[in-house]
């Protein structure tokens, strides 16, 4: 599903230029379920914006799906991400003044599912994820938690085949943390989603099957996780 | 140095009204190390900020060092804040296009602080939390961690006795979050600044000596922490 080769991603120019990606090459398949580690700064959300096709690398390749997406405009990178991709922000990105409902609709609008469609099914993601009283809450009516559990329901939405998760869980206590992820398993197990979570946390590591470590712009360990 | 009793906060009015915190009394002593825990959703967040006086509760009495400061005006609960208390958010609240250097000042300038002094100051705090190269990168320019730490930073910039800090390790990796609580363990214990840290992590309440839960607007449970 996802083949990236010698990827690299610079930010800014000259002297105060960072290199938030020296190199990363790595391989995901279909149906895998990844977590991604490491100390802050390392580049794992920069790694995820590449993958998530929410920016563009600096060079090297990326192709998902067999198609070569590096290259491709703004416009082309947003075809392929409402179709192929639901992502959760580190942090949250959801639209002010809007209710947690018309969050959750909003991918489903640009994909032109119906009214009626959208509102049942913006209704059943916000109840699985615990927020069946606060639908019509707008973010700065919402605990951190809460906030967060919204944006995972966007991410939902449009039952994209891949599933990216920056930090889903750092908000939230742990029941909620395991009711997140066992809705993530059950996808992944029963859909047949490929899902990519970063943590620092292990107990949300073990969820996955496979734990990809960064250090410094490059990967540093790549291992099967221990089957909990 | 806090004495709270009754207090309660109702966001909204009539039917949609949310009543976030029912009815909570609590007093902390000064140089203690306090960790608050609970559910997402339970009021902790809006505890903090009526602590904080970013807010007022709806009803019930606050005394901070011995003022009542539940019928202070905006500007008045603003003084009080400027001078006594070092606050943490959970969503950081940066400004943008500032840089972290500046983002560190603000307090600073706030108070009259002569700018070399100023500078010196948001420099070494700077240092401290591990953001020695990246004084200068605006809120967008960091990571999520690294954002984290500026704000963390900015807390401590006018050496307030009080120090509030709502899940300062959320997004930080193990190594960050030792390196954090050991800064505010050391202004504890060394300075006899009070500390108060809302967090979901066990581990992280371990380093206080006293754990509150919350669960649906009311306190719980209040216990000494097992020392570590
Ligand atoms: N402005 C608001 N208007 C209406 N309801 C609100 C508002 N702010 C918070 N709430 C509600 O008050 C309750 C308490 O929120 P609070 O932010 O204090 O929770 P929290 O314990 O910090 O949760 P978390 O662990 O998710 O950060 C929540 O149920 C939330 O939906
Ligand atoms: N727009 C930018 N301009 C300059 N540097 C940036 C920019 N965005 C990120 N960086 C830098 O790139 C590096 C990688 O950032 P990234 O957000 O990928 O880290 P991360 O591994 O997600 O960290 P965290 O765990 O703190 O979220 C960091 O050192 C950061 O300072
Ligand atoms: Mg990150
Ligand atoms: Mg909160």
């Amino acid at each position: 599903l996802i083949e990236v080769k010698d990827m690299t991603k610079v930010y800014g120019e000259g002297p105060a230029s960072v290199q938030a990606l020296k190199g990363v090459s790595l391989t995901i398949r279909r149906g895998e379920f990844l977590a991604i580690m490491g100390p802050s700064g390392s580049g794992k959300s920069t790694f995820m914006h590449l993958l998530g096709c929410l920016d563009h690398p600096s060079s090297g390749s990326y192709r998902l799906a067999g198609q070569e997406v590096s290259g491709l405009t703004r416009d082309q990178l947003a075809m392929v991400r409402g179709r192929q991709i639901g992502f959760v922000f580190q942090s949250f990105n959801l639209l002010s003044r809007t209710s947690a409902r018309e969050n959750v609709e909003l991918p489903m609008l640009y994909a032109g599912v119906a009214r009626e469609a959208r509102d049942a099914r913006a209704r059943s993601i916000l109840e699985q994820v615990g927020l069946a009283e606060r639908m019509d809450h707008k973010p700065n009516e919402l605990s951190g938690g809460q906030q967060q559990r919204v944006a995972i329901a966007r991410a939902l939405a449009n039952e994209a085949p891949l599933l990216m998760a920056d930090e889903p869980t750092g908000n939230l206590d742990s029941a909620s943390s395991v009711e997140i992820m066992t809705l993530f398993q059950h996808l992944n197990r029963e859909n047949g989603i490929t899902v990519v979570v970063v943590t620092h946390a292990n107990e949300i590591a073990a969820w996955s099957g496979r734990i990809v470590t960064f250090r410094d712009g490059l990967i540093v360990d790549d291992r099967p996780a221990k089957e909990g």
